[in-house]
């Protein structure tokens, strides 16, 4: 089974940590702070006291042996980085780190991170889209201009059937499902009538997702 | 148009006001930190230096016309806390407030917080998901049992179709799309072959997607 090694015991790093044990992995926890390590004895498979940082300790853990390492150390961005550049100095194969900023995070890529997240950013993106669209549920973005999103059904809809809505010929989207309270209807044909309470799963562009949201 | 408010301009409210003044709306930024408030006088609509817990402050900034305000104050849990119970009393008719934790979440709900969201928690657990599978890119949850997930392309499927392959008799889920590069194949039909490098985008049942996600 595969194991990993979280350091830096953020909210972040916590939620990761309970996720991937959760899950059945094996988990390290790593951070500076002895109550945050004395706490993760409690949910990680092993917790250890120690500065990122200190090459010594991280090769007698056995770092480069983990599947993955992630660097979740936040607000200090140069321990972040030099963290980040260790465990590949160290050999770790797959090293993901936390990045705060767009700066930050393209530093983190040139010094060899395998994987930048930005948890802040990617998070404040999706509850705007959430706020500006009083229907939007869920998005999966496809590639840069294509995604599949989540809406509830806009009233004009209601009691109509996709041919009468036209949505593919008119709106030039692709309704793939539509959820029904527990139910969902997979790849629906143009005669599926659509009632109040519907959950329109939807592939399009961008631009024709935002003017489908639109629609009352 | 849509004007919202973010109190705390951290990394995740200065992503949301950039996404939000990015989508065409108003964003009025406030900040206890002028350099801070300096920063986003760049990016926002207005940029305020005040104590979110400042009812005088609040009032005079009509705080209760806007559409949303979201609380984006993180580490001082309290101020958190008091200023979303303050936005309530003041007649703010959506408040969007961020949570550390469970704990937090159930204390702002109780408070009156329209909806409480968790960045660290909702992230850390999507990126577990894609560490635990090589091949999982990302997920939309529809309920409980059914999601839809993104998967590279498993080595067995390379040069065949999806007649060939079986994927809805055998594995008994959905293709709904393949992203090959920048292009999409919506709603692909049996004939469709899959070659090397293609994104499936996969709706069904989430024991049969593990399953899915774990062949070679
Ligand atoms: N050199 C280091 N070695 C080990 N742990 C460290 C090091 N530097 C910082 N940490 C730990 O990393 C953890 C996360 O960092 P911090 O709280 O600054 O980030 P954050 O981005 O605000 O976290 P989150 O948003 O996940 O709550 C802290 O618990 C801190 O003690
Ligand atoms: N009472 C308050 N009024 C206005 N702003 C405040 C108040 N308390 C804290 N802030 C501001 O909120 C901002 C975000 O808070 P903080 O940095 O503690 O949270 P965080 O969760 O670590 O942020 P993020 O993860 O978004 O970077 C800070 O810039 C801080 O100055």
């Amino acid at each position: 089974p595969k194991q990993f090694a979280v350091l830096g015991i953020g909210r972040f790093g916590e939620s990761l940590i309970k996720e991937l044990v959760r899950m059945g992995y094996e988990v390290l926890a790593v951070d500076v702070d002895a109550d945050l390590v004395q706490e993760a004895m409690e949910y990680a498979t092993h917790a250890v006291q120690a500065d990122a940082m200190e090459e010594s300790v991280l090769k007698s853990l056995g770092i480069k042996n983990f599947d993955a390492v992630i660097v979740a150390i936040g607000e200090n961005i140069q321990s972040n980085i030099f963290t980040t550049i260790l465990m590949k100095e160290l050999g770790v194969k797959k090293v993901v780190a936390k990045a705060g900023n767009a700066l930050h995070g393209k530093v983190l890529e040139k010094i060899g991170a395998d994987m930048v997240i930005y948890p802040e950013r990617d998070m404040a993106i999706k509850l705007a889209r959430t706020l500006a669209s009083q229907n939007f549920l869920e998005q999966i973005t496809l590639s840069s201009d294509y995604s599949i999103i989540e809406i509830s059904i806009p009233r004009s809809f209601i009691n109509k059937n996709l041919r009468q809505i036209g949505v593919r010929p008119r709106m030039n989207v692709t309704v793939l499902a539509i959820r029904r309270g527990d139910e969902i209807i997979v790849v629906p044909g143009p005669d599926q009538n659509l009632i109040n309470g519907d959950i329109l799963v939807v592939l399009g562009h961008n631009q024709d997702l935002d003017d489908l949201s639109d629609i009352d």
